[in-house]
């Protein structure tokens, strides 16, 4: 699984 | 950026702003639970702490500040300006109850160690049952004021629009948070039973009022 490494949803 | 994610924030503004203008107009917090509006703002300050540091889109930013504006003009209507009207007896959920254990899980399950992502990840967890003191007072008081049960509908729709988001997001970026999307379910699921309240009662005109 790709992991967010940037949280970009709110 | 996708439909469901739109409609999703759209929906969280939305649930946002009924319950500003509920408290707003009617001059009174009666049924409204100041502790989950207490959780809910230290959700968005936990979380949007990345606003002076990483730029995501004017969108992301402005969203933010509305979110955390909000949140906080929420917070001060129900423990400042109308604190007369508030029903604190029947809002009498533990809050401890749930910072103890969502703190000890960011601390355990992250995707890396450092402040920023520690307490992003508080964010998530606490997110998924900031709404449990408010569910909880209405289950205490028995009944809710529609506008109320608008504000909970929206709040719980944008979570579930959230899902659809994800898994979009799945099937076209590989994209995929673990930890945002378990604890999104979690905090869904706690919706359901209302949801189901909301839709079998509060649609069919009747007044929601727990059995």
């Amino acid at each position: 699984s790709v992991e967010s490494a940037k949280h970009d949803e709110l | 950026m996708n439909v469901f994610r739109i409609l999703g924030d759209i929906s969280h503004l939305l649930a946002i702003i009924i319950l500003l203008v509920k408290i707003w107009k009617s001059k009174s917090c009666a049924g409204i639970s100041g502790k989950s509006q207490i959780l809910f703002a230290l959700v968005f300050t936990t979380r949007y702490l990345d606003l002076f540091t990483t730029f995501i889109s004017i969108y992301n930013t402005v969203m933010k500040v509305i979110f955390l504006l909000c949140a906080y003009i929420t917070v001060y209507m129900i423990y400042g300006k109308f604190r007369k009207t508030s029903d604190s007896e029947n809002d009498s959920f533990r809050l401890e109850f749930l910072l103890v254990p969502v703190t000890g899980l960011s601390f355990l399950e992250n995707h890396n160690f450092t402040a920023l992502e520690i307490l992003w990840t508080f964010s998530i967890y606490l997110e998924s049952v900031a709404i449990l003191p408010q569910l909880f007072m209405i289950s205490k008081t028995g009944e809710a004021e529609t506008i109320t049960t608008h504000y909970l509908f929206f709040l719980g729709l944008y979570r579930a629009l959230y899902i659809a988001n994800w898994i979009w997001r799945y099937h076209t970026e590989n994209f995929y948070d673990q930890i945002a999307v378990v604890s999104g379910v979690v905090q869904t699921i706690f919706y359901c039973d209302f949801f189901y309240l909301y839709v079998t009662k509060v649609l069919k005109g009747k007044k929601l009022s727990l059995p």
